[in-house]
């Protein structure tokens, strides 16, 4: 599934 | 965070150090796209209204800053700085910029992973960020000169992308991420617009030849 959690980029 | 993040990170901030270079020091804009600049003010405003809900990283929080308070200035200079505004080439910037914020939204409204604003408009940012450099590129094409600093400026933004798609394909593999199909695709589509200026930039870069695109 696709993948929620990693927002942390520019 | 891995080394191509890390690159892909430095490189865009290159890229607005050497435009702001160019602003500030030649105090010209000749050969950039407000369009484009205006764009990206959107792009920022929109994905980084996580600023308020979410903390990652001081790293984070200061790029986002950065990248926020650059971009609101260029566009600045561009609008109203009182030298540097009249080496704007507004007849040369003709790009219809609203069609793609028009695209952008309608996209965004299909095709997010949730219905709720604040991940409807990340969705948003990525989908006009992927063709925020077109008025700029089209721009490029009808300058009959473009200057080293510009070159470079849309080179380093290019290769910015390109990296964070060596970081994408690093974190899958090595970091166990799942699957992000909208950065992903997005990120291919904006990298794909730069081929064929890259061919030309590192063409002229061998031949060490004056930078010019074909009409």
């Amino acid at each position: 599934g696709e993948d929620a959690a990693s927002k942390d980029e520019l | 965070m891995n080394l191509f993040r890390l690159l892909g990170d430095m490189t865009h901030l290159l890229s607005i150090v050497v435009l702001l270079l160019k602003i500030r020091t030649v105090k010209s804009c000749a050969g950039i796209s407000l369009k484009t600049q205006e764009l990206y003010v959107i792009v920022f405003l929109t994905r980084y209204l996580d600023l308020f809900t979410k903390y990652y990283s001081v790293y984070n929080t200061a790029m986002k800053l950065v990248f926020l308070g650059t971009s609101i200035g260029i566009v600045w200079y561009m609008r109203y700085h009182k030298v540097v505004k009249q080496t704007y080439s507004k007849d040369e910037d003709t790009f219809k910029h609203y069609f793609l914020i028009l695209l952008s939204i309608i996209l965004a409204l299909l095709i997010h992973r949730a219905f709720d604003v604040i991940e409807v408009l990340w969705t948003f940012s990525l989908y006009l960020e992927a063709v925020a450099i077109l008025p700029q590129l089209v721009l490029l094409q009808k300058s009959r000169n473009i200057d080293t600093l510009t070159g470079d400026y849309v080179f380093l933004l290019g290769a910015y992308r390109a990296l964070y798609i060596l970081n994408w394909v690093y974190r899958f593999l090595m970091e166990n991420h799942k699957f992000r199909w909208i950065p992903w695709i997005s990120g291919l589509v904006q990298t794909a617009l730069y081929a064929d200026f890259f061919y030309y930039y590192i063409k002229s870069w061998k031949n060490r030849e004056k930078l010019k695109l074909p009409a």
